[in-house]
């Protein structure tokens, strides 16, 4: 379950400020599929940073399974992130000269999991986004599309309860992009909340609600149609 | 002119191989519009990397109006590819701690151009983009469609003959999309020759030839429809 009450973040930069979020109103239920969309600079990733615990709002609260996570410690939220969301960067932020193995057990280090169970689950979720045959190598040797699907693999690893995708198929051709919403959609049948982020219709389509943003506010929040 | 050869490109790893390229032959004419498509991973940055000058082939032959670019030694390499080609990279390749106006204006820097016209130049180019507001904020403090944009104006600065865009609007939503796509064809009615690798079909539609790529070797390449 997931709150957020009049989210806003200013961005203060040397000598003037942007306001990417201005007042973001909304609850997303446990095992929902939202869709964020809008135009280029409209607040999107922003948001997602402050749902994931990755940034702290400028006021307002992002309420995750009851806990308000603006009033935790740097420590606490990196736990409640680290545990209870998977994210998928806009832009990968993998670790560049890290095979991909490596990158997706990323999660499982910080978690205190073990290194023979981290090696073969972070296998298998190669396996799942198709790319276990790379698993040796490192980020900086693989085309976009490979990095964004070792970025969702690495999201996935922990089996998390929510998972935050800032773009996922935007480097994919639409053959890999639907094979990677088919997964979203497998873990979504499964119970597990998923809020996707994207510009692209057809994969909005697989969502079963769609909150548009345009400079920062909410312009709309309705459900759509179910694929 | 552009004619590639037999082209193959293998990257040799630590201890294995894998063949990007394995003999890519077609040549494309001034002024033409070609997408490149393809599977992730099947070898469109990798060409466009040889196109541009970017790299060197593991053998065949790149023709760019007429010189053969891999018989070319480095230093001449760099000023044909400055002088002609303006890339758009797939992960954009900006200087994070930079502004934007500063980014676009590197082309203007190798090409020896003045400071005073380099600046006005390259505020001309954002503003093509829509960015003329954003020049003066860094790339690491702009959204992922805006980094994309400022990396388009970069590619247009130097007014090359030859625009090679690597999916320039990944990141953009529909809106900002259409606009950098009627941008392209702009400049093409005016005699540039585009090539742009991009995995969208409706993007693909403003081209007038579509190569498409599998596993390192070309499937077909036909006329495509007018927009
Ligand atoms: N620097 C590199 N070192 C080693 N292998 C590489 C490197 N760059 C690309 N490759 C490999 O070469 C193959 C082709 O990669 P390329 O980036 O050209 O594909 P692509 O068609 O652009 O894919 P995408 O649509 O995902 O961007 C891939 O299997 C990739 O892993
Ligand atoms: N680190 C930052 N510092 C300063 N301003 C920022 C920063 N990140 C984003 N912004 C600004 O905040 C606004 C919203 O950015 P955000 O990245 O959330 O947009 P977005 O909807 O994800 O866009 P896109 O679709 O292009 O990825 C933009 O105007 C952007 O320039
Ligand atoms: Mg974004
Ligand atoms: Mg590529």
């Amino acid at each position: 379950m997931l709150e957020v009450n009049e989210l806003t973040k200013t961005y203060q930069l040397d000598g003037f400020s942007v306001e990417a979020l201005r007042g973001i109103t909304f609850t997303i239920k446990e095992g929902e599929f939202v869709a964020i969309m809008g135009p280029s600079g409209s607040g999107k990733s922003t948001l997602m940073n402050l749902i994931g615990c990755l940034d702290r709002p400028t006021s307002g609260s992002v309420i995750l399974d009851g806990q308000e996570t603006s009033k935790l410690k740097d420590n606490q939220l990196a736990s409640v992130r680290n545990l209870k969301v998977g994210f998928v960067f806009q832009n990968y932020n993998l670790l560049s000269r890290t095979t991909a193995l490596k990158n997706v057990e990323l999660p499982l280090i910080y978690a205190g999991i073990g290194s023979g169970s981290r090696t073969e689950r972070a296998f298998e979720a190669l396996k799942i986004v198709g790319l276990e045959e790379r698993a040796g190598h490192r980020s900086n040797q693989l085309s976009g599309g490979q990095q964004q699907r070792v970025a969702i693999a690495r999201a996935l690893v922990n089996d998390p309860s929510i998972i935050l995708a800032d773009e996922p198929t935007g480097s994919l051709d639409s053959k890999s992009g639907t094979e990677i919403m088919n997964i979203l959609k497998l873990l979504n049948d499964q119970g597990r909340t998923i809020i996707l982020v994207t510009h692209e219709e057809y994969i909005a389509g697989y969502a079963r609600r769609a909150i548009r943003l345009l400079d920062g506010l909410v312009t709309s929040d309705k459900r759509v149609g179910k694929k």
